[in-house]
């Protein structure tokens, strides 16, 4: 995180804020409750207080404007930038600008007023830009689902380092972006994409493509806006060039890079019993069309074209796998599968039905 | 003669690089584009300054990446000063 220079900050706690005017291309209502979301962003976790005045002026003044708006920084029209905000001062001090042009929304479609104003609040109360990529103060725009939204822990450590912690008894923390080469990273899920591998952790997925040394860091929600963070599980049905994720009882199916109508499905669908209530991980082996669920210490085995359950399922992971825990996530490459469990990967060679190498679990990431 | 395409390209991504410095690095607009900086030009030394911010190889040239980068929606604060 970075602050603003000069470490600009508001003398008070208890600050007064005003929407000015409302765009048409949303309710009121929705832009009162996106602008109130995103002032809790920041009083949740620090003593800072934010009242809403209706007509004198406000210590932040909220408003849409229109290209040239009379404060020597004229937005550019659609797309671009999409608003700004002012360090904590007198007058225009603390006040938010957002580009009446932009497609205003209060879900994934355009951009969404709440994490726009969230961010420049932030802005507001004395944060500059930060160069963590999954941090709310990062200067590109990315969607989260407002209701899965949590305030990255960068962004909560740099509006405690200027105003305080908050009065909660356990302070709150928020997500960590991952680094491809921190040697405590594990995995939600992986899967192969067409080629690629997808390393899913929280709402992020590293994309690691066999010619790029690099890892690319994402959003999940980059590519598919409807689909939740956390995915639990995923694997690649190469055959129908499809991807299917799993995430506690339901299971989206991607098709290439769109997800398919009519997702998220029950696991049941698949065949599961009621008892089963989530997916740690799954792989598909292409060359005999099974796939093979991993559930706590045991497995299921799936025949893609029968489209059922196989009899006599389930197994014991370590009857057939060995000893390697329970498998946080798991993916078939070149003929051999690897499955992790925590930081450590184990290479398995299904011809000769055992473990023949032990890594890391970033060991894919040329660290 | 019409403008090639290709130069007509470069010229748009010349300006994008520049209002996109200008905005958001602070590099100073040019009063005299031709007349050429003291030591680096210092288009290329806020491009380093753009590229070292989003951990971006530091080219110092509106490499493909870099322009990815650049037509990204964004907020309209300055990543460097105010």
């Amino acid at each position: 995180y970075v602050f603003t220079a000069g470490n600009p900050k508001w003398k008070r706690n208890n600050l007064t804020y005003r929407i000015l005017n409302y765009t048409p291309k949303m309710r009121q209502a929705d832009v009162d409750e996106a602008i109130q979301k995103a002032l809790s962003v920041w009083s949740n976790v620090t003593q800072l207080t934010f009242q809403k005045l209706e007509d004198k002026e406000a210590d932040i003044m909220i408003s849409f404007a229109y290209r040239d708006h009379q404060d020597n920084s004229p937005f550019d029209g659609p797309n671009g930038q999409l608003a700004h905000a002012f360090q904590p001062g007198e007058g225009i001090g603390g006040d938010v600008h957002l580009d009446e042009e932009e497609a205003w929304t209060k879900d994934g479609r355009g951009y969404n007023l709440f994490i726009v104003v969230a961010h420049e609040l932030g802005h507001s109360l004395g944060l500059s830009h930060s160069n963590d990529p999954g941090a709310l103060m990062y200067p590109t725009y990315s969607y989260t689902d407002p209701k899965e939204f949590l305030l990255p822990q960068d962004d909560i450590d740099g509006i405690q380092a200027i105003y305080g912690q908050s009065n909660a008894a356990v302070q709150p923390t928020g997500p960590v972006t991952p680094q491809a080469c921190d040697p405590n990273l594990t995995f939600d899920a992986i899967t192969t994409l067409r080629g690629e591998t997808i390393f899913f952790k929280g709402r992020y997925m590293l994309r690691k493509h066999p010619e790029r040394t690099e890892a690319e860091l994402n959003f999940i929600s980059l590519f598919w806006p409807k689909l939740p963070s956390g995915i639990q599980a995923a694997y690649e049905n190469i055959e129908r060039d499809e991807v299917l994720l799993f995430k506690e009882d339901k299971y989206w199916v991607l098709r290439g890079y769109d997800i398919a109508p009519g997702y998220p499905k029950q696991i049941y669908h698949l065949g599961f019993p009621k008892t089963v209530k989530r997916v740690n991980a799954a792989y598909s082996d292409e060359a005999t069309g099974k796939t093979y669920f991993f559930i706590a210490d045991r497995y299921w085995r799936y025949d893609e074209n029968k489209k059922s359950m196989d009899s006599a399922y389930p197994r014991k992971i370590v009857s057939d796998f060995g000893k390697i825990g329970r498998v946080d996530a798991v993916f078939q490459k070149n003929g051999y599968i690897y499955f992790f469990h925590g930081t450590t990967q184990f290479q398995f060679d299904p011809r000769a039905k055992r473990i023949v190498r032990k890594m890391k679990s970033i060991s894919w990431f040329n660290c | 003669f019409p403008v090639a395409p290709e130069a007509e390209d470069e010229g748009k991504t010349l300006r994008l690089v520049e209002s996109y410095l200008q905005n958001f690095y602070g590099l100073q607009k040019d009063d005299h584009p031709y007349v050429r900086k003291k030591g680096e030009d210092s288009l290329a030394a806020k491009l380093k300054e753009m590229q070292a911010f989003f951990g971006l190889q530091m080219t110092g040239k509106p490499d493909l990446d870099t322009l990815k980068m650049m037509r990204k929606p964004r907020c309209g604060v300055p990543d460097i000063g105010q």
